[in-house]
C-alpha cells in the first residue's frame, strides 16, 4: 500500500 | 433491475459484470455500432510522427493511464472485488489492469483498415513511430486484430476482463482461496454464457495468458529502455499512476 499510494487512494475513493 | 427470469446466480453475475463493463468502457458500446470515426489524415499522421520521442511517450502514457483508471473503476464495481483485502486488490490490479486495457482495445479496432481509436480518430501503427518501439506497437496491433476477429460480445469481454483481474494465480496474494472462490464464480458464469450462446469454440481461440503476460513484460521493458534514453522525463512528466504501476 505504501508503494501504491495512488492505486490505494483510487480504491478507497467512494465514487462508484 | 434484472428481469425476473434471471434468477440463476451465474446469469445474475454475468448481468452485473456486463453493467460494470459498459459503465467503465470508452468508447461506450452505443458508439461502437456503425461508428463514424474519421481516420487520421496524412498530415495528422506526419504531425504525430514528428513529435519528439519524449512527448509522444508522455502523450501515450496519459492515454494508457486514463484507460487504467477506468479499469480500476471496473474492478471496484465487480461483485466481491472490494471484499478482498486492500493488499490483494492492489496485487490483482497491478498485475492485471494493463492486460484488461489491451483486451479492451479490440472494441475500438477497425479490422478493415487495421486502425485503432486514438485521441478521437482511427490510427494505424505508423502513427506511433516516434515512440521508437515498433515491435511493441506491432504486437499490440496484432493482439487487437486477433481479438477483433473473434467478434466478442460485450458480455464476453466483460467476463474476460473480470477473469484477467480476478486471477488467483497472481504472485503475492495474501488470501488466495478467497480470490479463487471469486474467480470460480466468474469462470462458471463465463462457461454458462458460452454454452447458452453456443460460443464454446471461443475458449480455444482466445489469446493465451502467456501471450498477454509477454506483451505486458514487453511494455515494461520499453518503459525501462525509454528511461535510460530520457532520464528524468518519467519522474517529471508522466502521470503518477503510470509511474506507480510501470516505473
Amino acid at each position: 500500500q505504501e508503494k501504491h499510494r495512488i492505486l490505494h487512494k483510487l480504491l478507497q475513493n467512494g465514487n462508484s | 433491475a434484472c428481469p425476473q427470469a434471471l434468477r440463476v446466480p451465474s446469469e445474475l453475475l454475468t448481468q452485473s459484470v456486463l453493467l460494470s463493463h459498459r459503465a467503465t468502457c470508452h468508447p461506450r458500446a452505443e458508439d461502437l455500432q456503425g461508428h463514424r470515426w474519421a481516420t487520421f489524415s496524412r498530415e495528422e499522421i506526419c504531425a504525430y510522427q514528428s513529435q519528439p520521442t519524449a512527448e509522444m511517450w508522455q502523450r501515450c502514457a496519459r492515454r494508457v493511464t486514463e484507460a487504467i483508471e477506468r479499469v480500476v473503476e471496473f474492478a471496484k464495481r465487480l461483485r466481491g472485488f472490494l471484499e478482498l483485502s486492500q493488499h490483494d486488490q492492489i496485487v490483482l490490479l497491478k498485475a492485471g489492469a494493463m492486460e484488461v486495457v489491451l483486451v479492451r482495445m479490440c472494441r475500438a479496432f477497425d479490422a478493415a483498415t487495421r486502425t485503432v481509436l486514438f485521441e478521437g480518430k482511427l490510427a494505424g501503427p505508423e502513427l506511433f513511430r516516434s515512440l521508437g518501439c515498433p515491435e511493441l506497437v506491432a504486437s499490440i496491433f496484432d493482439l487487437a486484430q486477433g481479438l477483433s476477429a473473434l467478434r466478442c460480445s460485450e458480455s464476453e469481454l466483460g467476463l474476460l476482463s473480470a477473469l484477467l483481474l480476478v486471477n488467483a494465480g497472481r504472485p503475492w496474494l495474501q488470501d488466495r482461496p478467497r480470490v479463487a472462490r471469486l474467480q470460480g464464480h466468474l469462470d462458471v458464469a463465463f462457461r454458462v454464457l458460452l454454452r447458452r450462446t453456443r460460443r464454446e469454440g471461443l475458449l480455444a481461440r482466445l489469446p493465451s495468458p502467456g501471450r498477454l503476460r509477454a506483451l505486458c513484460s514487453q511494455h515494461l521493458e520499453q518503459v525501462q529502455a525509454f528511461r535510460r534514453l530520457h532520464p528524468g522525463v518519467v519522474s517529471a512528466a508522466f502521470p503518477p499512476l503510470y509511474r506507480e504501476l510501470f516505473a
